[in-house]
C-alpha cells in the first residue's frame, strides 16, 4: 500500500542557461543566493 | 502576501508529478523538503515564459475554490505573484480535497522558460508556510490518508531512474544497512543538530562546537556557512571557486558528518563534480543569521548516500547508508 512518486532526474536551470549562452546574464542580473528561500520563510 | 524565491532552484533535478483539479492537471513539481507551500503557473499567467509550462486553468475544475488572498514568488530580482486557492491534489494516487496551493499569475522575465519544472511542493512543517498554508502533508496526516505519518526519499546514485519520495510508508529494502533515528532540532525545517564535521584524516575542520543542519531535497549542494567553505576549500587545496586537479579527485578520502553521536561519511565520488574537464567540490557557502547556531544545509549530495525517512510522528531523520 506504498504511495510512491518515482523521481526523474532532469537537466537543472543552470544547465540549460548553460547550454543557451544565458548563464552569465542570468547570475549578472540574479545572483545565485542559496540562502534566499531560508530568508523569507522566516524559519 | 506570502513569498517563495525561485532563484536558489537553479541546480536542481529531481521532479515529480502531481496533479491538481477535476478532471486532473498534470504538473511537473520539485518535492522540496526545505519549504512548505505548494503553488503552479496559472493559465492567468500569459507571457511566453509561463507558455513553456503546464498551467493551472481553475475554470477547468469544477473543484476548484478560490480566494482573494494573494501570493508573491520572488526571483532573483523580479517575482511572480498570483493568488491562493483550492483544490483536489493528487500525489502519487493519495487525493487530498480542499488542499490550497498558490496559483502563479505573472512572471518576471525570460529566464523563467528554462525552469525545468512547473511548480514547487513543499514538504516542510506549517510553521514556515507563507500565508499560513495547510501544507500538502500536513492535510494527508489530518485526512488520515498515510498509513503512517512519515514520508522518505531516495535519489538514486546514478541519478537516472529509480529515484522516488515515497509517501505513508519505509521502504524496507532500502533500510537493509539499518536506520539511524536523529531528532529534530526544531519543527520548522527539517532540521537537526550537527556535533561536528570532520575533514580527510579525520580531523575536525568545521562545525567543531556544534552546529544546526537542515536536510533539504531543495538544495543540491552542501551548503556551509562562508567561513567553514574557506576552512574546507582550503583543506582541499581548493581555489576560491572550489576547483580540485581531476587527477587527485579519486584519492581523496571521505568527508564525515557527525550527527547524533555518529559518523555519515560521503565519497569523493559524491562531493566531487566532474563537468566538461573540471572538477569541483560540491560545498557552496550560504550564511543564515539565526539563534540557534550557524548552519549547515545537507542536500542532494548527501541524500543521495542515504535513503531518508522524514518521521513527523516521532519529529525525527532517519537516515540508511544505501551502500
Amino acid at each position: 500500500c506504498f504511495h510512491k512518486v518515482p523521481l526523474r532526474k532532469g537537466k537543472s536551470l543552470r544547465q540549460t542557461l548553460r547550454e543557451h549562452g544565458l548563464l552569465e546574464r542570468y547570475l549578472r542580473e540574479h545572483p545565485y543566493n542559496p540562502a534566499s528561500k531560508f530568508y523569507s520563510s522566516g524559519g | 502576501v506570502s513569498s517563495e524565491p525561485l532563484e536558489n532552484y537553479m541546480d536542481n533535478e529531481y521532479f515529480g508529478t502531481i496533479t491538481i483539479g477535476t478532471p486532473p492537471q498534470e504538473f511537473s513539481v520539485l518535492f522540496d523538503t526545505g519549504s512548505s507551500n505548494l503553488w503552479v503557473p496559472s493559465v492567468y499567467c500569459s507571457s511566453t515564459s509561463c507558455g513553456n509550462h503546464n498551467r493551472f486553468n481553475p475554470s477547468a475544475s469544477s473543484s476548484f475554490v478560490s480566494t482573494s488572498q494573494s501570493v508573491e514568488i520572488a526571483y532573483g530580482t523580479g517575482s511572480m505573484t498570483g493568488i491562493l486557492g483550492y483544490d483536489t491534489v493528487n500525489v502519487a494516487g493519495i487525493n487530498v480535497v480542499n488542499q490550497i496551493f498558490g496559483l502563479a499569475e505573472t512572471e518576471p522575465g525570460d529566464f523563467f522558460y528554462y525552469m525545468p519544472f512547473d511548480g514547487i511542493l513543499g514538504l516542510a512543517f506549517p510553521s514556515i508556510s507563507s500565508s499560513g498554508a495547510t501544507p500538502v502533508f500536513d492535510n494527508m496526516m489530518s485526512e488520515g490518508l498515510v498509513a503512517q505519518d512519515l514520508f522518505s526519499v531516495y535519489l538514486s546514485n546514478n541519478g537516472q531512474s529509480g529515484s522516488f519520495v515515497l509517501f505513508g510508508g519505509v521502504d524496507s529494502s532500502y533500510t537493509t544497512n539499518g536506520i539511524s533515528w536523529i531528532p529534530l532540532s526544531a519543527e520548522t525545517y527539517w532540521q537537526i543538530s550537527m556535533d561536528r564535521y570532520m575533514n580527510l584524516n579525520g580531523e575536525a575542520v568545521a562545525c567543531t562546537s556544534g552546529c544546526q543542519a537542515i536536510v533539504d531535497t531543495g538544495t543540491s549542494l552542501l551548503a556551509v556557512p562562508n567561513n567553514a567553505l574557506s576552512i574546507i576549500q582550503s583543506t582541499f587545496g581548493a581555489n576560491s571557486n572550489g576547483e580540485i586537479s581531476c587527477s587527485v579527485a579519486s584519492t581523496l578520502p571521505d568527508v564525515v558528518f557527525y550527527i547524533n553521536g555518529q559518523a555519515f561519511p560521503v565519497p569523493p565520488s559524491a562531493y566531487v563534480i566532474q563537468s566538461n574537464g573540471y572538477c569541483t567540490l560540491g560545498f557552496e557557502g550560504i550564511d543564515i543569521p539565526t539563534q540557534s547556531g550557524e548552519i549547515w544545509i545537507l542536500g542532494d549530495i548527501f541524500i543521495r548516500q542515504y535513503y531518508v525517512i522524514f518521521d513527523r510522528a516521532n519529529n525525527m531523520v532517519g537516515l540508511s547508508p544505501l551502500s
